[in-house]
């Protein structure tokens, strides 16, 4: 997985 | 940003204020499930629980706030104003949306990216918002005809998360190692939901008439 940075999308 | 999403966002914004414009001018919620948007609340309670703690933008706390605060007063509408509640169709709105919420929390606690608070509610919305909008599709069918601005509501609800699918498709070429497997197969799987609703509604468009 990758390291989901803090969530940009609504 | 780019102009799918940022598409996807308005689309979405615009649903609900047909929605809001439609139980606040009206004064009705005809053919409108509460269930769908008691889930979509929780949805937005567990998805921008991050909105005090990490800052993206003006924009997406501006938008975060916009959607928490209309899903909630749109659940309080239909379920205290009395005007508006006296419009609530009870007998037909009986999806039991409560047996969503158990099995979308137990996938997030088995399928997520981080095993953190804030992550797994963060995917437990996106599975639950997947599933949300069941109980306003079987109202649908029950109530056979609804009316314009319920029609427009559905179809610009479904078709927000159609337009992040480009959005992911175009951020997939267009950033390394962007790869969110979850987020895509849910936002599939609910774009897909509306796959038949999307067909009468087309319909509707070529017949002219009412979505029977």
């Amino acid at each position: 997985w990758s390291s989901s940075q803090s969530h940009d999308e609504l | 940003m780019n102009i799918f999403r940022l598409a996807g966002d308005m689309t979405h914004l615009a649903s609900v204020l047909v929605l809001l414009l439609k139980i606040h001018t009206i004064k009705s919620c005809a053919g409108v499930s509460l269930r769908t948007q008691e889930l979509y609340a929780i949805v937005f309670a567990t998805r921008y629980l991050d909105i005090f703690t990490s800052f993206v933008s003006v924009y997406n706390t501006f938008m975060k706030l916009v959607f928490l605060g209309s899903s909630f007063s749109i659940v309080w509408y239909m379920r205290y104003h009395k005007a508006v509640h006296r419009t609530y169709d009870r007998e037909q709105d009986t999806f039991r949306h409560w047996f969503l919420v158990l099995p979308c929390l137990v996938l997030a606690l088995l399928i997520h990216e981080k095993f953190t608070f804030l992550e797994v509610l963060w995917t437990f919305s996106l599975y639950l918002e997947a599933v949300a909008i069941l109980p306003q599709l079987v109202l649908l069918q029950r109530t056979r005809n609804i009316d314009n601005l319920t029609g427009q509501y559905i179809f610009l609800l479904g078709g927000y998360r159609g337009l992040y699918i480009l959005n992911w498709i175009y951020r997939y070429f267009t950033e390394p190692h962007f790869v969110h497997w979850i987020t895509w197969i849910a936002g599939l799987v609910q774009t897909l939901l509306y796959a038949d609703f999307f067909y009468y509604y087309f319909l509707r468009f070529i017949g002219g008439r009412g979505v029977e």
